[in-house]
């Protein structure tokens, strides 16, 4: 299967819908310091179930939701969706496109959508727990934390990757 | 559980001593299976061994040299297990020039089976990407993008 | 002792304001003493605005603007405490090439008192140093050195 | 006071004897991954009294002595000079230059040398109280270490300000 889209709507800094569609091959993502190409990588990794505050730089559940700037008001909410070509069947759903949809408001409500439809967050890691997050997404000065683990630490690399 | 795990840690070994090699350019590296003195599961140790070198601990490689070692094992577990898809936060950060230039030869052949996204601010790496996008800041603090498909002009 | 860090406190304070609005090209940034909730001394904390942006916490800064603050907190004690050298090891590995040029002529100014000493493989960075020692590593895992005069031509 | 010259002898990587003089302004040290650019500020936290095996990356005292390398035997001792120009009297010593030396042996015998006369660790730490050794010398990837300090941990960079 293939990413072939990501979208983000109010999530951090993506106060407006903002879409990816991602072609075959390698896509680059440049821009200054503090433009919000990391807050892409928080918005893939808070997608797919991401629950660790640290991982994803935020200190509440709030933190997500575009919180304002100059004359802009903040969000009341942040959504994000991710697109899947499942055509091969990689992913354990029988659908040949998978979407999935996280939605959290500020009241705290968080949703978890697969193809539109309402699921758990048990759901998502269902999905998910063959992708094996640690390798997906590699986040901003973490490349070499394999190296600072214990080796017994290092054994879940391989237990998501068996 | 355990077989299959001593299975996939021998194809990943295996591999990572490839990729090791290919990214340095030379050099040799390991992944040892080490019992764990509590008597429980056993851990993973890295050995690294740069060109030129001896066989030395992780502590004493420098900060490219340790990216460089992380890289290889990632595109050795993702070779083993391939993912829908990859997403990369300025990994070649501490590499110099000529060890872009081997990251991002690896990071296409990685691009023939997944979806490579890589956040760079590295010159050599956007050279080699198939399509671009630029992310920019407003005045007022909202992110917006701009697709800059690779016309070929923009490696410029 | 108190006195004196009060006092302290509060010049480095003042440069850090000024060196955060100089390095951001924008923006501000406090440092701020605050209460020990167990009663012993107080600690120091950090607030910053980058340009355009609201009043955040720490967390909540890019990679780069981290790098770019602590700059600012470094240039800052440096200029109320100055030392007979500074050797900073790739701290500009993290900044975009605007923020490396408003760096790199902060840098300058610290010159003036302190000797400064750099290791980078920013381009930008390099052409602004008055001499230049390039180092490479041997087959035989010596390192040697070689002093290359800025004659003007190594910028190009 | 300005450093002016920093000698480097069969520490970590550099087996020969390596002398680099400063000139007023900025000097660049730049050359490719793991060619030695770090071992040299290593090198200067080490002569100034640095004991901490983490901040020096070592795991043991003799890690800092050349280990050898493709047909070339390891090193016998390590040792590094720093040289002041102290002709404005700043450093709290009548010398109008300055030169602080550690050595140490295989043996696990530690040296420090001021103007070539022994002295105790603890003579040295006196000389380098002023020079607040946080911000004078800064690690590869320990720029933002401030940042990620508690505020009550800051007080030491102040303190050594003071
Ligand atoms: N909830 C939020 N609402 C609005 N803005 C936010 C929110 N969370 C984070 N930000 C903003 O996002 C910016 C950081 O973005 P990000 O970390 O993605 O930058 P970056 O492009 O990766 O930069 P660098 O190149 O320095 O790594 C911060 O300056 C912060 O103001
Ligand atoms: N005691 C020692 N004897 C011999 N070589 C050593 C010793 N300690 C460290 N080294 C070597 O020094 C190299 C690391 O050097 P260093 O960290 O200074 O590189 P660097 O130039 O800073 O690279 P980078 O640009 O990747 O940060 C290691 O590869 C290691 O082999
Ligand atoms: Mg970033
Ligand atoms: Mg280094």
């Amino acid at each position: 299967p293939r990413l072939t889209k990501l979208e983000l709507h109010g999530f951090k800094s993506f106060a407006n819908r903002t879409t990816f569609l991602f072609e075959p091959g390698i896509t680059a993502i440049i821009g200054p310091n503090g433009s919000g190409k990391s807050n892409i990588s928080d918005g893939v990794r808070w997608v797919l179930g991401e629950q660790s505050h640290s991982l994803l730089r935020s200190k509440k559940t709030e933190d997500v939701i575009f919180a304002g700037g100059n004359g802009k008001a903040p969000g009341g909410f942040a959504e994000v969706t991710v697109t899947f070509d499942n055509s091969t069947g990689w992913l354990p759903i029988e659908f040949s496109e998978v979407t999935v949809t996280r939605r959290s408001l500020r009241s705290g409500e968080n949703q978890f959508l697969i193809n539109g439809r309402k699921v758990r967050l048990k759901d998502i890691h269902h999905l998910t727990a063959s992708l094996g997050q640690s390798y997906t997404v590699v986040g901003q000065g973490l490349v070499d934390a394999a190296l600072s683990q214990r080796a017994e630490e290092r054994r879940g690399l391989f237990e998501h990757a068996a | 559980m355990q077989r299959r795990f001593e299975e996939t840690f021998t194809r990943v070994a295996r591999e990572f001593s490839t990729a090791f090699t290919t990214l340095f350019g030379g050099g040799t590296a390991k992944l040892i299976l080490i019992d764990n003195e509590n008597g429980g599961p056993a851990g993973v140790d890295i050995v690294a061994q740069p060109p030129g070198k001896r066989l030395q601990s992780l502590a004493l490689l420098s900060g490219g040299e340790r990216a460089l070692t992380a890289a290889a094992l990632l595109f050795a577990i993702l070779k083993v297990n391939p993912s829908p898809f990859v997403l990369l936060d300025e990994v070649d950060a501490a590499l110099d020039e000529a060890n872009v230039v081997r990251f991002r030869e690896r990071l296409q052949q990685l691009a023939n089976d997944t979806q490579a996204i890589i956040i760079t601010h590295n010159r050599g790496t956007i050279e080699v990407a198939d399509s671009l996008y630029g992310v920019s800041m407003r005045e007022d603090g909202v992110s917006t993008v701009l697709s800059m498909r690779m016309a070929g002009s923009l490696a410029g």
